[in-house]
């Protein structure tokens, strides 16, 4: 199974 | 003060059906540009970004920036009274803990409004840098709903690959694999049954079929749907709304073994 990433790894808190 | 008034009602109708099973409870703001909304499914995978730009509602009047927490699965309840064809104006008044959803059938022979309480919710905003995409894929949306129905009864990924042969969408699961491709096309009678593959740089992600098969409720919005691809960047599955603006689902990938 391929572990998921999240989305706050990609964009950060504005 | 807050008062948009949306000629073709059915729009936001849509939007409700294409983002209430991702998203269950959500911030609109509103502001001078528009009427939009930014969230995050519960496991912070996916995100879903809208926005009704102003200029497409009859009438725009919000006289400052005003966030309202709403509960999409009572809004969308509410919205479902509204008639395909009718007028819906969202009313609401500073400080006021509801909201007010106004149907006016085209004929004006029946007015009704449905009032629904909003809530606190603490969301965090995230900031979308803009970015350089390897390759943009832009296809009938039917067609992609089609796509993700078939894979989802294979297996629970897809891998989506940009090549210069086309765009591969494979899958793999218990009984069996599948790989669907399909090569730009733009030989077609109607704009909206082209397939037009832009490509950059080669690419493939894997990414969890459920929540692509969630971002295809938006299918009734558009005719045609555009999915950016970066490695090492969410895809972007946008879903243009005729004149007022869009709903854009992101979705992490899945790491690759």
């Amino acid at each position: 199974v391929n572990p998921q990433r999240q989305i706050t790894a990609f964009f950060s808190k504005s | 003060m807050l008062e948009l008034r949306l000629v073709q009602g059915s729009l936001l109708k849509k939007v409700l059906e294409a983002i209430k099973d991702l998203v269950t409870d959500a911030n609109f703001d509103c502001s001078a540009t528009g009427f939009s909304l930014q969230a995050m499914d519960s496991s912070h995978v996916a995100l879903v970004a809208l926005l009704l730009r102003s200029e497409g509602f009859e009438h725009y009047r919000c006289d400052r920036n005003i966030s309202m927490g709403m509960n999409l699965n009572n809004m969308s309840k509410m919205l479902k009274c509204a008639g395909n064809d009718d007028i819906i104006t969202i009313k609401g008044d500073d400080g006021s803990d509801t909201i007010t959803f106004m149907f006016e059938s085209p004929t004006q022979d029946k007015i009704a409004d449905f009032e629904m309480k909003l809530m606190d919710i603490d969301s965090e905003h995230l900031g979308i840098p803009e970015a350089e995409y390897h390759a943009i894929v832009r296809m009938p949306s039917a067609e992609f709903s089609r796509i993700c129905k078939d894979l989802s009864s294979i297996g629970d990924t897809v891998v989506i690959s940009v090549t210069k042969e086309g765009v591969k969408f494979s899958t793999r699961g218990d009984i069996g694999a599948a790989n669907i491709v399909l090569r730009q096309n733009t030989t077609v009678d109607k704009p909206e049954e082209a397939t037009i593959i832009e490509m950059n740089e080669p690419v493939s992600l894997t990414f969890a079929l459920r929540y692509m098969n969630s971002f295809t409720k938006a299918t009734p919005l558009s005719s045609m749907v555009t999915i950016s691809l970066s490695s090492e960047l969410p895809v972007v599955v946008e879903y243009k709304i005729a004149e007022m603006g869009y709903v854009r689902f992101y979705l992490a990938p899945k790491i690759e073994e």
